[in-house]
């Protein structure tokens, strides 16, 4: 079970099969033994039961993620595994979780309009409920959408991100508690997404288990090359809709895979016996059996 | 037993190479020993698609099938099996014959809708059988 800071699927208790479960045809209903120990459920049946009892358990039903969010996480699992969904083995892919999260909305005062698409300061509160104790931060980034129809050769941003401390409910406007400066450029010809990583920034909030975090983000962008003295006012057509927050992470609970572990496994397979050890052995069989009729051709 | 094949073979009708292979099978192997067999389910069927937006299937493969008496090194089966049989054979037939489980997985990446609303990729440890063992 995950550590009580945080949720996990051990705060759901009781029987948890997923409504949906239970109007299945008997074939696929869970067997009563089963049934009972809630344990005896692979952990991605206990998470998916959870998650299913979860949306309906006060009556809510399971909120819907930004459908730009949705495309960009697709495209991240296509990148990740393949079409059976077997995790690629690519040696910079260190992370076993990605969480993207959406803002709240309630919380965004923008200072720009952004009707206008001109978005050039917004409050951002992310909820970071659903990251449990045994997922460690190894990247964090704010990605914005952009409306590639605007017309532009290369981008100079000049970002200004704040933290907003929010010590006590009672008060109402959050004051500054770190903030970050900092320029970047790149080309929006094509690409629909920009990544700014903010990791180190978020680290030390994240490790000590935030739940909530309050951020003002400023973001000015001027047009073409920013040794030509570009008119200042020039702004492109921001990202239309205020910043997603991507967490890389590292799940170290015992369902998670490990790429590490598992090249260990390998080496060291326990079911692979050593040779001319038994006294019954058999000297023509060779070790493991992955299916009949391939040995037998 | 070459008698016996000799005697099969010349009553054995003149048949093409398939049949023949076939034919020989069933002194290679026992017939449905342990072995893995493959299973593909949706996870529309268990209407799970709400939240499981990807793989859209899903193959997690089972083991099946009798474990051969001397199992040997056969399926990497430690010696305990073989003395397991023959508790089972010999001593007390109410401790049960070695099992046809997987011995080895493979994991499963899945991307997923939280309760609120937020999406996760998550990387899963042994959720696809990959190697069948007696045990």
């Amino acid at each position: 079970p995950h550590s009580r800071g945080r949720a996990g699927p051990d705060k759901v208790s009781g029987l948890l099969v997923a409504p949906e479960v239970s109007e299945l045809s008997p074939l696929l209903r869970l067997p009563k033994g089963v049934r009972r120990g809630y344990a005896l459920l692979p952990p991605l049946l206990k998470v998916l039961s959870a998650q299913g009892r979860q949306s309906w358990e006060n009556g809510v039903p399971r909120l819907q993620p930004d459908s730009r969010a949705l495309r960009y996480m697709k495209r991240l699992y296509k990148m990740s595994a393949t079409k059976e969904g077997i995790p690629k083995a690519n040696k910079s892919h260190l992370y076993n979780t990605v969480r993207l999260f959406t803002p709240c909305s309630e919380c965004e005062h923008r200072h720009g309009d952004l009707m206008k698409g001109d978005l050039r300061s917004v409050d951002l509160l992310f909820n970071l409920d659903r990251v449990t104790a045994l997922e460690h931060l190894l990247k964090s980034v704010l990605l914005y959408s952009f409306d590639t129809s605007v017309p532009t050769s290369s981008l100079a941003c000049m970002c200004h991100l704040s933290v907003k401390e929010q010590d006590s409910s009672s008060q109402v406007c959050p004051s500054d508690s770190h903030s970050v400066a900092f320029s970047l450029h790149f080309e929006v010809r094509k690409r629909k997404w920009v990544e700014i990583d903010v990791t180190s920034f978020l680290q030390p909030l994240i490790a000590t288990n935030r739940r909530n975090i309050h951020m003002a983000v400023n973001f000015t962008c001027l047009m073409g090359d920013p040794q030509h003295n570009t008119k200042q006012n020039d702004f492109i057509n921001m990202a239309l809709v205020p910043p997603s927050l991507l967490l890389y992470l590292n799940d170290t609970s015992e369902q998670a895979y490990h790429r590490w572990n598992s090249l260990r496994h390998r080496r060291k397979n326990p079911t692979r016996p050593r040779q001319g050890s038994s006294p019954f052995a058999d000297t023509t069989e060779t070790e493991g059996r992955t299916s009949t009729q391939s040995r037998r051709a | 037993s070459r008698r016996r094949r000799h005697e099969s073979l010349k009553e054995a009708p003149a048949s093409p190479h398939y049949n023949l292979s076939e034919y020989f099978k069933q002194f290679l192997f026992p017939q449905n020993e342990c072995e893995l067999h493959s299973f593909r389910l949706s996870f529309s069927q268990l209407k799970w698609d709400k939240w499981i937006i990807a793989p859209h299937r899903y193959s997690p493969q089972y083991c099946k099938g009798d474990c051969p008496r001397a199992v040997g090194h056969r399926y990497g089966s430690p010696v305990h099996t073989m003395v397991q049989n023959i508790i089972y054979e010999k001593l007390d037939s109410s401790v049960p014959k070695p099992s046809c489980v997987p011995a080895e997985y493979s994991p499963l990446s899945v991307l997923t809708i939280e309760p609120d609303g937020s999406i996760v990729y998550k990387e899963y440890e042994d959720m696809i059988a990959t190697k069948c063992t007696c045990r």
